[in-house]
């Protein structure tokens, strides 16, 4: 968070802020517990909780709340790890890490080992955080992930935030995470959820539930480089390196020559128990896999270059080392194999400016939409690549127990766990402004505000990014906005063939499945963004109905404009009415948008985006179409 | 015993709490609870009781058991408790 909110424009006291306002948001924070004594959660300066908050701080042994962290429960008691304290205290950092994102006070001169140096924060530094632990290091279980929700809702948090899941999409009515958002989403709390790490592969988003916020994880423009000196070559690897061998140069050996006791294929990739002490001690060890690191240390290197398949991220290791590409790391290889006496020096890692980003990670899960075709996911992409923030002085940095001993304030770390507290406290921070706006008005905001991201020449891209990338001070100011109800998510579930007895049960009310309702097309939900699935054997004629609300100006006129995405030329978009004419605040105006084009192959998606533009206000939706399979 | 290794802890999903003021969801996932498993003690039986904000419980079930849940009135769904990943 040093660079990765400055990276977005959400600049530290050039930020327009409601300090009352932002002293009364709650943020709910369902992870692996968090570290109380971090500066990040500190209280100074903080006010008794706010009057609404119903929890309790009931976070166990040695566990103390305070006026920033509000709240506390603990569901690892049943089935935890044995000889783990019992309490809300994070002995895995995750939890800590996340909840300083989306909340944690601003912190100067914050780093790991001088890495990421900078002034560490939240999307609301103002805000108060209530955590509720569900996750221990033997996991995260449905069970307790519910109970954290039950409470959640009931205590009075405005906003949860939750950087967990499944490896796979389930059926709403199966899915802790739908079932406990969607009752979040009935008391106006809006739920934020990672999309997963299971990208690039497509339909890999765990995250699928409409009434969800789903986020996808992007890099920032600072990255971590760990440089690799050979002879007088100099390779740029990744990692963060904290390790300062002081540019001393040592003996390099490849892995499969330092064993006696395996076979090639096993010593290259520097296996459990392949690697000769005696051969390896002292020196820096070339491992074809970054798990060989492990055990170069165990024999006694001291350092590894290891190839890695993951480009664009850097690690924290237990050990020195550089994680090179296939191609650096071939160099590296050419040169022990071709040099009589190798030597080879790792450096402390360095930051550089990336002038690619936003790009979204490799790892963060794509859609479509496994459950719900015709819902675009994830909906939305934030920073989740090499973030610097709070952590667990329980818990070693490499998240590597066995062989790390270091503890620091603030570790980097990444994955769409990171990138989701983003977008929490970008919410929460719209809920300073707003706070009678909806789940469906903030997550509209979030939505339509997004930085443009554009497909890559890799069609299947436009599953990877949403609506694009977070900018939180223009979602403030939306202008208009999507809006749905509990109400239009139950005509969902109805068109979804749940039965009026279970939709019933589900509201709490007297809803009905109506013929009509459940003949409604999913598609037509009022979603920000506009996806359709389609068969590939025939041309296509669809339309999406939809309805903005305002919240601009009062007197103001939108005129709609279609730009072109990924392959659009094969589909033509048509607005009708193309201009919405608004007289008053929160006037609601409706129009299809009608796209139509030839027959589509599998794995070939379409894309365009529908901007509604007063001169002022950018409101922009995606659409997607693609064929089925 | 095997008939205990082939128990799991499901998850019991029973929608929103009923508004009715004399409701008790806890008496509720008890009753439901003995009624299934025939058992008139079921502390070792009941993991969660959800009932505050939904309706809910986990529970030690067998496959059967879950099976004749799953057919109760006043139940959603019945489902796994599953490990989840931080991500």
């Amino acid at each position: 968070t040093t660079a990765s909110w400055d990276f977005m424009g959400f600049k530290e006291n050039k930020t327009k802020r409601v300090p009352n306002l932002e002293s009364d948001i709650i943020v709910g924070v369902i992870d692996s517990g968090i570290w109380p004594e971090s500066a990040s959660f500190d209280d100074n300066g903080f006010g008794p909780p706010p009057k609404k908050w119903k929890g309790e701080c009931d976070g166990g042994q040695n566990f103390t709340c305070n006026n920033k962290i509000i709240g506390a429960r603990y569901y690892t008691r049943n089935g935890g790890i044995i000889g783990t304290p019992q309490s809300a205290r994070d002995h895995i950092g995750h939890g800590t890490h996340t909840s300083s994102t989306a909340a944690g006070n601003s912190v100067k001169d914050a780093s790991f080992y001088g890495l990421g140096l900078g002034t560490a924060r939240g999307g609301v530094p103002a805000a108060r955080i209530a955590a509720y632990k569900v996750c221990d290091p033997g996991g995260c279980f449905s069970d307790r992930l519910l109970s954290a929700f039950d409470d959640a809702i009931a205590d009075g948090v405005d906003v949860i935030t939750i950087s967990a899941g499944a490896d796979l999409a389930a059926r709403f009515e199966q899915d802790p995470i739908a079932i406990g958002a969607f009752h979040a989403m009935a008391k106006g709390i809006l739920t934020v959820n990672s999309a997963g790490n299971n990208g690039p592969s497509t339909s890999t988003v765990s995250s699928v539930a409409p009434w969800i916020l789903s986020v996808s994880a992007s890099n920032t423009n600072r990255a971590f480089f760990t440089k690799v000196v050979l002879g007088n070559e100099k390779i740029v690897g990744r990692s963060v390196n904290s390790y300062d061998l002081k540019g001393g140069k040592y003996d390099l050996v490849y892995g499969k020559s330092a064993s006696s006791r395996c076979d090639e294929g096993s010593a290259r990739i520097c296996s459990s128990g392949c690697l000769d002490k005696k051969l390896v001690k002292g020196k820096i060890v070339l491992c074809d896999t970054p798990l060989g690191s492990h055990e170069a240390e165990w024999a006694g290197a001291v350092g590894t270059i290891v190839k890695n398949d993951r480009s664009d991220v850097s690690n924290v290791f237990s050990s020195p080392v550089a994680a090179l590409s296939e191609d650096q790391y071939e160099t590296v290889v050419s040169y022990v194999t071709s040099t009589e006496d190798p030597k080879v020096s790792i450096l402390k890692s360095d930051t550089s400016m990336n002038e690619t980003a936003p790009v979204v990670a490799s790892f963060s899960s794509r859609g479509p939409n496994t459950i719900i075709p015709d819902i675009l996911k994830p909906d939305v992409t934030a920073p989740g690549i090499e973030i610097l923030a709070a952590y667990s002085l329980d818990a070693s940095p490499s998240g590597d127990a066995a062989h790390d001993n270091r503890r620091a304030e603030y570790v980097v770390l990444s994955g769409t766990s990171m990138s989701c507290p983003h977008v929490a406290g970008a919410a929460a921070y719209l809920k300073t402004f707003h706070p009678d706006w909806s789940p469906s008005m903030i997550k509209s905001s979030i939505m339509t505000t997004a930085w443009p991201m554009n497909a890559t020449e890799d069609a299947e891209s436009v599953f990877a990014f949403g609506s694009g990338h977070l900018k939180p001070t223009a979602a403030a100011d939306p202008g208009l906005v999507y809006e749905s109800t509990k109400a239009d998510h139950i005509a969902l579930l109805c068109a979804l063939n749940f039965t009026t007895t279970s939709l019933r049960l589900i509201s709490g009310d007297n809803s009905t499945c109506t013929k009509e309702q459940a003949d409604t097309l999913p598609r037509n939900l009022n979603y920000p963004s506009m996806a359709a699935a389609v068969s590939s054997q025939t041309e296509f004629n669809l339309t999406f109905v939809r309805t903005v609300t305002n919240v601009g100006m009062a007197n103001s006129t939108y005129k709609a404009n279609v730009v072109e995405g990924a392959g659009s030329s094969k589909i033509d978009v048509k607005v009708e009415p193309d201009a919405l004419s608004m007289k008053s605040m929160y006037e609601k105006k409706s129009f299809t948008v009608t796209v139509s084009g030839k027959a589509l192959k599998p794995l070939e998606p379409m894309s365009a985006t529908l901007v509604w533009s007063d001169g002022t206000h950018t409101v922009r939706s995606p659409i997607v179409i693609y064929a089925k399979g | 015993s095997h008939q205990d290794e082939d128990k799991q802890v499901y998850i019991v999903y029973m929608g929103a709490v009923p508004s009715n003021a004399g409701y008790m969801p806890s008496s509720q996932h008890i009753n439901i609870l003995r009624e299934v498993t025939g058992e008139s003690s079921i502390e070792n039986r009941l993991v969660r009781s959800y009932r505050r904000s939904f309706n809910g419980f986990a529970a030690t079930l067998s496959d059967s058991e879950r099976e004749r849940v799953a057919n109760m009135e006043g139940v959603v769904s019945v489902f796994p408790s599953r490990k989840l990943q931080l991500q």
